[in-house]
């Protein structure tokens, strides 16, 4: 189940750091 | 206390101050259990939470316990999503999003951060047709206060005392903005967020130095969709 959690916690932290603009534009 | 026995005390009705403290409880549950754990409490507890949220929502006059409780139940709704099974179970229930964008309230500073990174969350997981439904759920919570539907998150960027709450919003625009693969429905959103009192804020919140990331990528990617225009 580790892997499972914190799908939220991560998708927060590539927005806040900016990477997940980063890599949409792909 | 078991998956159950909260599933149990949502249904029973209990007084705001015993549901203040029941949701502090299952937020640290749904926290710190195995996904089999939130599974189980959400066959039927995700549902309760929503009316608890909605029933909070429809009250006229919310008194100080009333926002403490609706911000308890948007951090359970959160740490009950923080698993794949979660989010797919949010996701799917059509009324989550709705309750997620009228619960909404500028005057609430740290709920409102969390909701807003909730839905740029949302923007960026690639299910079909987010955008869509989040910008619909914004719609109609914005016509229930006869206001344009993204006023909110620009009232929320104007508030200097909160910083957290001015980067999450940032943030949501940039979400928003950017998911759509058609040029024209990016400008459209952009434009929009810009008539809506963004243009006129832009210039001081650059003296922010929590914003600088999010800005920089709302300029870069305005300057991309002018070349590609």
């Amino acid at each position: 189940e580790g892997d499972e959690t914190g799908v939220m916690d991560s998708l927060m932290e590539a927005l806040q750091s900016g990477a997940a603009f980063r890599d949409r534009r792909k | 206390l078991s998956s159950q026995e909260y599933v149990h005390e949502l249904r029973s009705g209990i007084t705001e101050e015993k549901l203040l403290n029941c949701l502090e409880s299952l937020r640290v549950s749904l926290t710190s259990n195995p996904v089999s754990w939130v599974n189980n409490f959400g066959h039927e507890g995700l549902g309760l939470l929503l009316d608890a949220l909605e029933k909070l929502l429809d009250k006229k006059q919310q008194e100080n316990i009333d926002k403490r409780n609706q911000h308890k139940l948007i951090q359970c709704l959160k740490a009950f999503m923080n698993n794949k099974y979660g989010l797919q179970r949010i996701l799917g229930d059509e009324r989550s999003l709705l309750l997620l964008a009228r619960a909404i309230d500028p005057k609430q500073t740290n709920m409102m951060t969390e909701i807003v990174k909730i839905l740029s969350a949302f923007c960026i997981i690639g299910e079909e047709n987010i955008l869509d439904k989040i910008l619909a759920a914004m719609t109609i919570a914005a016509e229930r206060n006869n206001k344009e539907r993204f006023a909110p998150i620009v009232e929320g960027l104007e508030n200097h005392e909160a910083q957290q709450l001015q980067v999450a919003c940032m943030q949501l625009i940039n979400a928003l903005v950017t998911s759509p693969d058609d040029l024209d429905f990016r400008i459209h959103l952009r434009n929009e967020f810009l008539r809506c009192g963004l243009k006129k804020i832009l210039p001081e919140l650059k003296e922010t130095e929590e914003l600088d990331i999010q800005l920089k990528v709302f300029n870069e990617n305005k300057e991309e969709d002018s070349i590609e225009l």
